[in-house]
């Protein structure tokens, strides 16, 4: 464990309680994609299917993937039942079939290995590296964001960017560890397609104004 | 080198 790894982590979990906290206090989910919390739940599922399988890595491991996916299925639920009617799928509209099946035929071309888990590992590292997409594009579409939703972006794009020091500390100091080339592709992948969107953060957000596309 | 860090790594 090192310094980035925890503040990417950490960093993750702050999304989490964001996103939950917008929708309980203003009781809408308006402006939040659907399809990309839909995603995230998928990208869990499909990864954390060790949870089951593998040799026990740490308490703190096992803890956070279960608060992931419990989190994640809990922001389906109340986006599907309580605050549904402030959810406006006509401007929800990407097309995820695309992002599913690019991401199938990614793992199905370099699976680390020929096994179902190590398939269904590399599906969710692709998938996650785009799952953002469909939440961007709503952004894009409106032109706008509410401020605590730009942070919820925010917070879990610098999940990922953070794990980008992370590797290198671990190349370089953690000589047991074998780094995973699809895990770094789709990492440097995901934190550049959110390199527009950090870019307006820091410029408008972080000075307190609104966020708006130029 | 082990192969655990894909199932340590979030």
């Amino acid at each position: 464990m090192n310094i980035f790894r925890m503040l990417g982590d950490l960093s993750h979990l702050i999304s989490i309680f964001i996103l939950l906290h917008k929708m309980q206090t203003s009781k809408s989910c308006s402006g939040v994609s659907f399809k990309s919390q839909v995603l995230y739940l998928v990208v869990y599922v499909f990864r954390y299917l060790d949870l089951f399988t593998n040799p026990f890595m740490s308490y703190y491991n096992t803890l956070m993937k279960i608060v992931f996916i419990a989190s994640s299925a809990y922001t389906i639920y109340l986006m599907s039942t309580v605050f549904k009617p402030t959810h406006d799928p006509a401007i929800d509209t990407f097309k995820i079939e695309y992002l599913l099946g690019g991401s199938l035929v990614m793992a199905l071309l370099f699976p680390p290995k020929w096994t179902f888990m190590e398939i269904s590992w590399a599906f969710s590292i692709w998938l996650e590296s785009v799952a953002i997409l469909p939440q961007l594009f709503m952004v894009q579409r409106t032109g706008e964001a509410e401020t605590i939703t730009t942070h919820y972006i925010f917070a879990l794009g610098a999940y990922r960017a953070l794990y980008i020091p992370n590797w290198i500390w671990r190349y370089m100091f953690d000589k047991k560890a074998k780094l995973e080339t699809i895990a770094v592709v789709a990492g440097l992948a995901q934190t550049l397609l959110y390199s527009d969107f950090f870019y307006i953060y820091w410029t408008k957000v972080m000075k307190g104004k609104k966020f708006q596309l130029p | 080198k082990d192969d655990l860090v894909k199932h340590d790594e979030l």
